[in-house]
């Protein structure tokens, strides 16, 4: 509750509020997997 | 006054939720607009497609992807009395916040979302005994303005109790607050005149003041040093391109701004406006009768003298639980305003139940209707209630804005999710509170709204702090920074 | 735009963009900062030089319904910090990108053309108001 209230995605539809979970999963694990390439 | 400025972290999360917010409008404003999902905002029919479009899409973005997911937190209807506590009939909305549908429940909460300053907002008592009396002998309405065959000598005898009561010589009263400013300043000044306006100041004054056609120049909300220099430049440079010098020039200012709580510097405002022989328009819509010892407004906070504010308006909506407002001031000023005023021309009249209303809470304030003493016992705990809930809210660590003794206390929100986090979860608990978000504030400056009243006992003051508490807490809203008070 | 730590919210905005488009696996790092300059230039084009009036309605009576964004801010005042710092941004981009791609020719022209033309005409003081 508290990760939705302060990140404003309160006010989302739960759909939409799927997408951009699954937005914020995506960029994490590419961007760890980019680091570990790059390192 | 305390204004403490947002913390920087919590302005750029609040920044981020509203750009995300954003974006998400523009995403479902494509699927709408390419036809993969539905819209359900009112549009134009089909058939004018060809004729210039009466809305601009851009301009109902906001209402459409921000304003319509919350929007169950404003506008609740209830089905009380708007006093002390209320009761307010529950909606569901199937669509998120396009439509609502009424289970037919409703919840009792306690009301810090009314203005009722004095609590006259009640059903019974002799304001409620004098507004039956006036609904059986005049009606419920009358359909004429006063200039024709809407003058009721209840009407005449409320401008005569509104001048003895804020000390002026005469003053006349209209049907709407709203209208009392937008109306009559087009009646008070023109072309050729320029109008200082506070940046906060009411929609009503800003509509007022764009009518008039005179040249407004906005000053910094409560900055004396500001209203000078703009004065002095007013007079020096005159008129843009002819230079001639301005006819008049009228500073416009609130008594307490409500969006705020903080009050006007009137002392140094009365003191400016002798020295530059400029015009002073105090708008009282939320201090007269919830300020100074003898709720006369701030004029009576500050101990002024009330001839040297040249134009004193107020409404009776906030303290005496009618509707309308007035404006007061010298016989020339309300002659004047009788012949030109276009709200006194062409509105319809004050309802005579609610100007017998108004009319009984005056004198209850007086002392010459009511108990005894009554009216300074509402003024009294009026003030105790609303310092006793700042002192309880600073304790809290919420950031409170305004004067300790304004009666209106905004406490701050800042993020766009906690908007109506805060108003359900409040409301959840049984209080029942206003919310307010931009654009009605800066986009880093959302809060929530308590208008306190003399109607609400310690008891239940202590009640919605333990609420408040309970909310801040579970929504991270304790950011202040400064150190709870002994 | 005259709010407390707004240029810092544009800046992470930047940040974060050049970020995401960074922990693209496939993605060089010269055409990371290639796409960042267009997407930043793109969207602030959208944003402040194409968009008009306000999402709400404000309460001037219709009068900022036509004016771009850029147009409303500062009430047209020219040269004002705000204008300077979006002014300056963009070019700082820029060169940024430039130096990163190792002054390819390709990408240089590509992030020239974008930045003259969705993010400095659109901002010079003779084309306000110009349509």
């Amino acid at each position: 509750f508290k990760y939705i209230v302060e990140t404003s995605i309160y006010m989302l539809e739960p759909w939409e509020r799927k997408v951009f979970n699954i937005a914020m999963v995506l960029i994490l694990v590419m961007s760890l997997y980019t680091g570990w390439v790059f390192l | 006054e305390q204004f403490e400025p947002t913390p920087y972290v919590v302005a750029i999360i609040t920044y981020i939720g509203y750009v995300m917010l954003a974006v998400f409008g523009h995403m479902r404003d494509f699927l709408r607009n390419h036809g993969f999902e539905k819209n359900l905002i009112a549009t134009e029919p089909a058939r004018t497609k060809d004729f210039v479009p009466l809305y601009q899409n851009f301009e109902s973005f906001y209402t459409r992807n921000l304003y319509r997911r919350i929007r169950d937190c404003w506008n609740r209807p209830i089905r009380t009395c708007p006093g002390a506590e209320f009761e307010l009939i529950d909606r569901k909305s199937p669509d998120h916040g396009w439509s609502f549908e009424y289970p037919g429940t409703h919840t009792r909460a306690i009301n810090f979302g009314s203005y009722n300053y004095l609590g006259f907002a009640e059903t019974d008592g002799p304001c409620a005994d004098a507004a039956a009396a006036a609904t059986e002998t005049f009606g419920c309405g009358v359909g004429s303005p006063r200039a024709e065959a809407g003058n009721l000598d209840l009407h005449t005898r409320l401008e005569a109790t509104v001048a003895e009561f804020v000390g002026a010589e005469d003053a006349i009263i209209f049907p709407m607050g709203f209208a009392t400013n937008a109306l009559n300043m087009p009646a008070l000044i023109g072309k050729g005149c320029c109008v200082l306006s506070d940046e906060l100041n009411h929609s009503s004054l800003v509509l007022g003041a764009r009518l008039t056609g005179a040249k407004i120049k906005v000053f910094r909300h409560n900055d004396i040093a500001d209203v000078e220099a703009k004065l002095r430049d007013a007079i020096v440079y005159g008129q843009d391109r002819t230079r001639r010098p301005f006819k008049k020039i009228l500073i416009v200012v609130e008594g307490v701004y409500s969006m705020e709580g903080s009050v006007t510097r009137l002392p140094e405002l009365i003191a400016l406006k002798k020295k530059y022989k400029a015009y002073l328009y105090l708008d009282e819509a939320h201090s007269i009768g919830a300020m100074g010892p003898h709720g006369r407004g701030v004029v009576d906070y500050f101990g002024c003298d009330p001839r040297d504010v040249d134009v004193l308006m107020g409404t009776f909506t906030k303290s005496f639980g009618g509707a309308g407002g007035y404006i007061a001031g010298s016989q020339h000023l309300v002659a004047l305003l009788r012949q030109r005023s276009h709200s006194g021309l062409y509105g319809a009249s004050l309802p005579a139940p609610v100007a017998a209303q108004v009319v009984t809470a005056f004198q209850m304030l007086m002392g010459r209707a009511g108990p005894p003493g009554e009216g300074a016992r509402r003024l009294k705990q009026l003030e105790v209630n609303t310092q006793y809930f700042r002192a309880s809210l600073h304790r809290l660590g919420v950031i409170v804005y305004g004067h300790r003794t304004s009666p209106v206390v905004p406490v701050m929100i800042f993020m766009p999710g906690k908007i109506a986090a805060f108003g359900r979860e409040t409301l959840k608990r049984g209080l029942g509170t206003v919310v307010v978000g931009y654009p009605a504030t800066p986009i880093i400056e959302s809060r929530a709204r308590f208008c306190l009243s003399a109607a609400h006992s310690l008891d239940i003051i202590d009640r919605s702090v333990q609420i408040i508490d309970e909310v801040t807490s579970l929504l991270l809203m304790k950011y202040s920074r400064r150190p709870p008070p002994a | 735009f005259n709010s407390r730590g707004i240029w810092a919210t544009y800046v992470i905005f930047i940040f974060i963009t050049h970020f995401i488009v960074l922990s693209i696996p496939f993605i060089s790092m010269a055409l990371a900062w290639t796409l960042t300059c267009q997407i930043h230039n793109v969207i602030t084009y959208f944003w402040l030089h194409w968009e008009k009036g306000a999402p709400f309605e404000p309460l001037d009576q219709g009068e900022s319904r036509t004016l771009t964004h850029w147009e409303q801010l500062d009430d047209g005042v020219q040269f004002t910090a705000n204008k300077k710092f979006l002014l300056v941004v963009p070019i700082v981009i820029f060169l940024l990108t430039t130096f990163y791609t190792r002054y390819d020719q390709i990408h240089f022209l590509v992030n020239a053309l974008s930045l003259v033309l969705l993010a400095i005409v659109p901002k010079l003081p003779q084309l306000y108001r110009v349509r």
